[in-house]
């Protein structure tokens, strides 16, 4: 430290190069010294994307996401003609002790994005809970033709864990399959 | 005067505490910040090496057949696998398939105490966090709240005796006024230090950490003076390295596995304060000091839980 | 979300959201 009366300081033989300098000339001096190298330390920086890149044509990657909810057990608003690029999944939450207070039906929305010619990008997004049975999404404001247009916030859980372990499972399908 | 420092150190260690009272572990948060889950169905190598990699020692769990937290992994965990791995060397096989779902059996199988799992609410104060880490001996709480929707537990994050002793360092003036010396204060002095030499073997190191529930050991020579430390973190890097060979070296060919930009061991002397100490930590990721004597030879160690122990409850 | 691509059979995934007035970016690390 650098204040004048202290005494901490760092012992220099604990630095990695001064302690291998220290065990090599044990083998120097033929001690039964095994050479070890250091683990490497290069962290591979790691690189996010934003949701998962396609290059198959549209209609197929669609069809690869409609065959994977299938598969999860997803279920999905007919898509409209408006709308034939968007996916609006409702998702039973299972797992964990169930309490009939916990909403357990997720609605995640699923949007292809072409980034340029023969490049498209499937985004997921969190749209909120509903609870089971009754159909009703915890949220009453609904528009005219039953879409749920949610206040940002209202959907903002703060954990995103369920979402995010729904979401590994839809990428595992997908990748599974293709 | 000695009699001046003294009354200035209980005033200081007030005015700590009730900064500590006033503030919540919330307050303590960057306003952004990430934080790392691993499913539990992962095997244990992967998620050493996403740990190296993103160059932190634990992590909370999800576990996704029940789609709750299933606790912290440590260090513990690691150094638990090894003695398994060291009791029951014909299990390898299963070492290399061990998923985090399996740790658990683990420590029943090398009959272990699991880590009590403790956590706190955010908004709850940073002294009743703190006080449950001492009193529970962990080193690190995960801040639980419940999502208001899902009524699911959900970890905030997780809040180290290093940051938070950190936080403390960087916005209590009074941490200055901590001006008497070591010596006069007794942290960390009556302790039975375990100790090792280069040439002890490893695996005898890791039964010290396990058994001792410490997280490091020092390496002395001959004449007792510190040359080194083994610390809890190295055991990951041992595995990295190949469990099958390493756990036959040595301490000191175990440490040739440290990565370069490790920074060092801390020592300081009984004439050392905790105003240098908090300054330190300010600047540095101080996790311990060594205390020796004017020719280096070792005399005990100061951990985080004995200056958060000696900030809550000390004088 | 946010993902990463698919290395030794492990895949993370991320959501970055708010809490209260603090931003965590969530980061879940699952095996394929």
């Amino acid at each position: 430290s650098s204040s004048p009366n202290s005494t901490i300081a760092i012992l220099p033989s604990s630095l990695p190069q001064i302690h291998r300098a220290y065990m090599m000339s044990k083998i120097q001096q033929n001690q039964a010294v095994q050479k070890v190298n250091p683990i490497s330390t290069k962290k591979s920086k790691t690189r996010w994307h934003f949701g998962i890149r396609s290059r198959s044509y549209p209609l197929d990657v669609m069809g690869e996401i409609y065959r994977a909810l299938k598969n999860l057990g997803a279920e999905w608003v007919k898509p409209s003609e408006e709308e034939l690029w968007t996916i609006r999944v409702r998702w039973k939450y299972g797992g964990g002790v169930k309490s009939d207070v916990e909403p357990d039906l997720m609605r995640m929305v699923i949007q292809l994005f072409q980034l340029e010619p023969n490049n498209y990008l499937v985004d997921f997004k969190f749209d909120g809970w509903e609870s089971n049975g009754k159909g009703k999404s915890d949220d009453n404001t609904k528009d005219d033709n039953g879409q749920h247009d949610v206040e940002e916030d209202e959907i903002s859980s703060f954990s995103a864990y369920p979402f995010l372990h729904l979401s590994t499972q839809l990428i595992l399908e997908l990748a599974v399959n293709s | 005067t000695t009699e001046q420092i003294a009354k200035d150190q209980k005033i200081a260690l007030r005015a700590i505490r009730l900064f500590l009272k006033s503030k919540t572990s919330y307050d303590v948060l960057p306003v952004s910040y990430r934080l790392i889950v691993l499913d539990t169905s992962l095997l244990v190598k992967k998620s050493l090496n996403i740990l190296l990699q993103n160059s932190i020692v634990s992590a909370p769990l999800w576990n996704n057949k029940t789609s709750r937290f299933a606790g912290l992994l440590t260090s513990s965990d690691f150094i638990n696998v090894i003695q398994y791995y060291f009791q029951f060397p014909d299990k390898f096989d299963l070492v290399e398939k061990l998923t985090l779902d399996g740790l658990r059996d683990v420590e029943k199988a090398i009959s272990v105490e699991p880590i009590e799992t403790i956590s706190s609410h955010p908004f709850k104060s940073l002294y009743e966090a703190c006080v449950k880490m001492i009193d529970s001996k962990a080193r690190r709480i995960p801040l639980i709240d419940e999502d208001e929707k899902t009524n699911r537990e959900i970890v905030v994050s997780v809040l180290t005796q290093y940051r938070i002793l950190k936080f403390v360092a960087l916005n209590c003036r009074e941490t200055r006024m901590l001006l008497r010396p070591l010596k006069d204060i007794n942290i960390g002095t009556e302790k039975q230090m375990l100790r090792a030499t280069m040439e002890t073997p490893v695996i005898d190191v890791i039964h010290v950490l396990s058994q001792n529930s410490v997280s490091s050991v020092p390496i002395v020579d001959e004449n007792d003076k510190l040359i080194n430390v083994y610390e809890a973190y190295d055991v990951l890097t041992l595995i990295k390295g190949g469990l099958y060979t390493d756990l036959s070296l040595s301490v000191g060919e175990a440490l040739m596995r440290r990565s370069e930009d490790f920074e060092g061991v801390y020592t300081c002397t009984l004439n050392d304060r905790l105003s240098t100490i908090m300054e330190t930590i300010r600047k540095s990721r101080l996790h311990r000091l060594f205390i020796v004597d004017e020719n280096g030879k070792l005399i005990s160690v100061i951990t985080l839980s004995d200056i958060l122990k000696y900030i809550l409850f000390g004088d | 979300l946010a993902t990463t691509s698919i290395k030794h059979n492990t895949l993370a995934v991320a959501s970055v959201v708010r809490y209260q007035r603090k931003y965590a970016t969530q980061i879940l690390y699952a095996p394929l």
